[in-house]
């Protein structure tokens, strides 16, 4: 129905421009309506501009800048209807260590909503967990999964997790 | 309402019966490369209804079930389990815990379970709805993906948004 | 011509074979002509089994695994006429550890016959390097170079490099 | 023969005269996210020839000369030179060192000059003729972009072997 598409968009796109500069600790973003005469068909766009950046296309952002501004959008969506659960799979790929951090805080402002199961690499988003589970492929091929708890310094003298790495 | 348990038995790369004990907050799944972290992702969308093998990088519903290494044969079956605790209020069916198992056999084969009770797989997909879980819902996102939130056309973007409206 | 071509395809697909056992630490790649009749015509396909699994389509390798034979395949090519330079960005992003320091034991190997530009944020592929330059942001939208030479501790006590991330 | 010296003025996010002193050996790149790393890899590309805009992530070519920020006004050209040293015997010209350069300017005139004498770019593409080097020679790892060479279509990925014959 064309009110509940309103509604959500707009709440979606002041979910984005707070979340963008929550992320990006200012500048600005937002979303709009390509063909505002016709919104329910309309396809939607997505604009963005880092802190002390001109404005510029999307893409002549840098991968990190590009993957933030995603996290960002996929945050949006979500907080309009938190699902109980959300698996995020290695999408702290390409950011540098402030950013992680600045991922890694948000998705504990929204542990309350939601449990978050996020596959990394990263070291400082393992440290950021309650809770970690190792995968491990001793025998080729076939994979077992080892618990390793969060223990403040055990967690880098690990046995286990010196082998996960 | 939060994953209390995975339990995976047969699907990709976990041959042998493999448990996931979650709590509330953040779990963080970490190990070496090929190791099976995404698989993980995988056998919980896949429980949740996914039909399209592409999604979980298969090319056939088959190719999800145990394909054999060099040390062991592959298996007749694929199954997953999800157990959700503290579901009283959030689903559609009144149980304060609730368990779903999806299970595929070579023979093409599939059956459905919530609480050890045969469904359908219609069952699952109306337990879910509006909560915001679901195969496509914007609460998993897959490993290389979230670029393509950013990239995709204004048309397409605007999916995402009904599916969250 | 054809010679040319046939030449140039069977030394690839020998140093392919030769590169992914090498970064894999055994295995199995190979080369493929789709139409071996019409070798002019033909599309190359590549097929690709990491050590210990079975032989399964590309699709189902993990994030991982995909780019260590990606990059297995751009140095196999690479390899038939290296250039004087190569420059490389970020292409470590999804490896764990170990293979990082397989990949940049290989580049390594490699730099008797080019100079290697790697655009990188992990600290173990920036310790295989023997210059570092910082790239910089002070003044918002404004890009500054400081060359940050390696010198063992020092690397990690540099003030630019805090700074960096 | 290998890359001595990058200098890049008003090209992109390098709106000051910034050089990269360079030796033989590996060079790693690294900074934050957003501070020009992968745009010292445009510049590179640029120089050699590159003509799509699009590969080098703008929409049209003068998007590559500083756009201007909140402290900085908008430039009206965009200069990089690279400077190749021990290139006796690599290159198709007889030269110890040589300077290409090149340079654009708002109005949309380009330049190229050879060891500061103008030119036109097809001198610069010969001049790299069958050295692997140049913008679409393999020696050129953009970031995001190694998945490709495993996704791309059997045919397109002819093309990549062609080039290299
Ligand atoms: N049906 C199957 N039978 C056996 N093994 C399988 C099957 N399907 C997938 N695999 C294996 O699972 C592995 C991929 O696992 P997964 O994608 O979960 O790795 P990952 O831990 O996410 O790694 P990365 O850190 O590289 O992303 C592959 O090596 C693949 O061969
Ligand atoms: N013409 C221009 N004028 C001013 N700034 C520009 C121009 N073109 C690109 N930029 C800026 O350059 C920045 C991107 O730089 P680049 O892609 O080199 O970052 P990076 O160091 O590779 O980061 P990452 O680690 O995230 O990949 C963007 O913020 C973009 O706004
Ligand atoms: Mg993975
Ligand atoms: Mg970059």
């Amino acid at each position: 129905t064309k009110d509940l598409f309103i509604d959500t968009f707009n709440a979606a796109q002041k979910n984005f421009h707070e979340v963008f500069r929550h992320l990006f600790r200012g500048g600005n973003a937002k979303l709009t309506l390509i063909d505002e005469e016709n919104p329910l068909e309309s396809g939607i766009d997505v604009i963005v501009q880092p802190p002390g950046k001109n404005l510029q296309s999307i893409n002549l952002l840098s991968g990190g800048e590009k993957a933030l501004s995603a996290i960002a959008l996929l945050f949006s969506i979500y907080l309009l209807k938190p699902s109980p659960v959300c698996v995020l799979d290695e999408i702290d790929a390409p950011l540098d260590d402030v950013n992680i951090g600045r991922f890694t805080d948000m998705v504990k402002e929204m542990v309350n909503r939601s449990q978050f199961l996020v596959i990394t690499h990263n070291k400082r988003t393992m440290e950021s967990a309650n809770n970690l589970y190792g995968v491990t492929m001793e025998e080729p091929g076939v994979s077992k999964v080892v618990a390793v708890r969060v223990t403040g310094e055990a967690l880098y003298d690990g046995e286990v997790l010196a082998d996960m790495n | 309402m939060y994953l209390k348990r995975i339990e995976i038995c047969g699907f990709k790369s976990f041959v042998d019966s493999t448990i996931l004990e979650l709590t509330p907050g953040i779990a963080s799944i970490i190990g070496p490369n090929g190791c099976g972290k995404s698989n993980v992702l995988d056998a919980v969308r896949w429980v949740l209804g996914e039909q399209n093998p592409r999604v979980l990088r298969a090319d056939k519903m088959a190719d999800l079930i145990w394909a054999g290494s060099s040390t062991r044969k592959a298996t007749s079956f694929a199954e997953a389990t999800l157990i959700f605790a503290d579901c009283d209020k959030v689903l559609s069916m009144d149980f304060h815990e609730i368990a779903i198992t999806r299970r595929l056999y070579r023979t093409g084969e599939s059956e459905y379970l919530i609480n050890k009770a045969v469904c359908r797989l219609k069952d699952i997909e109306s337990l879910f709805m509006d909560t915001g879980l679901g195969p496509h819902a914007y609460s998993i996102m897959e490993q290389g993906k979230i670029d393509q939130l950013l990239q995709m056309k204004p048309e397409q973007r605007r999916f995402i948004f009904e599916e969250a409206a």
